[in-house]
């Protein structure tokens, strides 16, 4: 049995919103622990790593361990009809092929349920392995998004350049190009509004726009994001949800230029 | 130009 109550259910709205244009379908693994899903985008340029933990609900059983394919689309439309302030409730038997979606409303005066058919997928599991990086970026969530949304209008790539000065990001097409540069910022009044730089050896690395502007589908779930490179391997783009856990994007560079 | 390199080029499959 397995059952997993969460009275913000609106989170579990958002990190939908934050990963169905990336990913068609995912394995959601669930195990005492909680609930991990690690998909990569059908390009292989793209990867999904999210990871509730089993304290972020105010109920949670997991008899066993089980792996819930779910095709995200139809989740998604499901999702949907969940309001906001509604509590969510997933929650399936062992070896089943459902998995049902219980909305309560504040007050307990509406509850729904939704079954939705799982799936078998066949998915490639990459292993991460943990990292120092270069440099970790810290900037407003919806900052980073309005950079990236700005910057798309350019060209096909965004550059990201670290130094201990602060973080540039550059686009280049037909007409003409953009720089955005953020300093790290020496005091804030709210910490959520900071730009903090945190660098071993500057960084420059290329990324396609498409996939960074996907990311940033996030942007509800934390008013932070962090980013995190190295020289030569995929940045990292991580929210916090909460007290939950969080979901990491990783995205292969652009190399060769 | 530059290309798009794949996450399998970092990444080892589990």
């Amino acid at each position: 049995m397995f059952e997993a109550r969460l009275v913000q259910g609106a989170l579990l709205k958002k990190v939908m919103e934050a990963i169905k244009e990336l990913l068609n379908e995912a394995s959601f693994d669930c195990a005492h622990s909680g609930i991990l899903l690690q998909a990569m985008d059908n390009s292989h340029v793209s990867l999904v790593s999210l990871n509730l933990r089993r304290e972020g609900f105010d109920k949670y059983r997991c008899d066993r361990n089980l792996v819930m394919g779910m095709n995200l689309s139809s989740m998604s439309k499901i999702l949907k009809c969940a309001s906001n302030d509604d509590i969510i409730t997933m929650k399936a038997q062992d070896n089943a092929d459902t998995v049902t979606f219980v909305f309560e409303s504040p007050k307990q005066e509406k509850i729904s349920d939704y079954e939705m058919k799982l799936t078998n997928l066949d998915q490639d599991h990459l292993g991460i392995p943990e990292t120092e990086y270069s440099c970790v970026i810290k900037l407003p969530s919806a900052e980073f998004a309005r950079i990236c949304r700005d910057l798309s209008q350019f060209g096909e790539s965004i550059v990201i350049s670290c130094t201990k000065e602060g973080v540039k990001f550059s686009a280049a097409g037909d007409i003409g190009t953009a720089n955005i540069k953020l300093a790290q910022t020496a005091t804030v009044d709210k910490e959520e509004d900071a730009v903090m730089v945190d660098m071993q050896e500057p960084v420059t690395l290329t990324f396609a726009c498409k996939y960074l502007n996907m990311f940033t589908k996030a942007t509800p779930l934390s008013p932070q994001v962090c980013l995190s490179m190295s020289p030569d391997v995929p940045l990292v783009v991580e929210y916090k949800i909460e007290d939950i856990g969080h979901i990491r994007y990783y995205l292969a560079p652009r190399i060769g230029d | 130009c530059s290309r798009q390199s794949s996450l399998s080029d970092f990444f080892q499959l589990e």
